[in-house]
């Protein structure tokens, strides 16, 4: 699974994510990537996030949806709305990574596997890569 | 608003030093840093968030070091079948697909679907009979198999206790 989250210059988010499922996945399941709430959602009131993982706890918190409303109805930050939504997760047993953006600009990742493919680059930060948890 | 941001992800799965061999350390940093560039060009031009996601999504897709497009993981049958969502923060606008099989940029075919239709999610040979009508460039079955992909499968079906990749070895 891959996925993107951005603000441009004007304020505006974005969120993008794709993927070709579980290996060995049958009888046509779908995860939470396609799914707008679960895997993928941007809202300028709130934040883009894009999610990845065992799709079928992300689908059941509807978890980038619910980072958005926790933004949006609490004041939570993106960061520590990340943090919730992942710690959530994995209380159900679920595993998994979400990356975040939000309008001020503020972007963020999270996740409970030992690794994550990921990056990031801002008008004011150089271009970032990591694989391990440890970076 | 002037400053901008683009984060990215390829996947999250059991990858942990020494698993990755070098070369592979190495290809999905330059994957990665591939992604950033296409959208933080786009971003760094005054473009749109939309338009920067889109472009970084594709690039990855085009990678076969990612599940996505290209070097997408095979389902228990032999085959590969794409799931792909955008989603525009500025008027809560989305398009998504599913099970999608001969389109070779989902992601630009989610965002056709948001464009250029009245629907929000098609999935199966539907969305890929729409991609066809709306011009969304099409790839032979081929363009997104990989020997490592087809290995993992065999890999996995061999070991019935485990049907699918649950543990997410595979990120």
């Amino acid at each position: 699974t891959v996925g993107a989250v951005a603000v441009d210059s004007a304020g505006h988010v974005a969120a993008a994510t794709s993927t070709g499922g579980l290996t060995g996945k049958r009888w046509g399941r779908v995860g939470d990537s396609p799914l707008i709430g679960a895997g993928t959602y941007a809202d300028d009131r709130a934040a883009a996030v894009s999610c990845t993982g065992a799709g079928e706890f992300f689908i059941r918190l509807g978890v980038a949806h619910e980072i958005c409303a926790r933004i949006r109805l609490t004041g939570l930050s993106v960061d520590d709305a990340a943090r919730e939504m992942i710690a959530e997760l994995g209380v159900m047993g679920g595993k998994g990574g979400l990356i975040a953006v939000g309008p001020d600009g503020v972007g963020t990742w999270n996740f409970n596997t030992p690794g994550m493919y990921r990056g990031r680059v801002s008008s004011h930060r150089q271009a970032e890569v990591a694989i391990y948890g440890d970076e | 608003m002037t400053g901008w941001t683009l984060v990215i992800h390829g996947g999250s799965g059991s990858m942990t030093r020494g698993v990755l061999s070098t070369a592979d350390d190495n290809a999905g940093r330059a994957g990665l840093a591939a992604a950033l560039d296409a959208g933080g060009d786009i971003l760094r031009g005054g473009g749109s968030a939309l338009d920067a996601v889109e472009a970084a999504v594709r690039v990855m897709e085009d990678d076969p070091v990612f599940n996505a497009g290209r070097g997408s993981v095979f389902t228990a049958e032999g085959r590969i079948e794409c799931d792909a969502a955008i989603m525009d923060g500025s008027g809560r606008t989305a398009g998504a697909v599913a099970g999608v099989r001969t389109t070779r940029h989902p992601v630009s075919l989610a965002r056709e679907v948001m464009t250029n239709s009245a629907h929000v999610f098609l999935a199966g040979a539907g969305a890929d009979s729409f991609a066809r009508a709306h011009g969304v460039e099409a790839a032979e079955p081929a363009w997104f198999e990989t020997v490592e992909r087809r290995r993992q499968l065999d890999e996995i079906l061999a070991n019935p206790d485990a049907p699918f990749d649950s543990g997410m070895k595979y990120g």
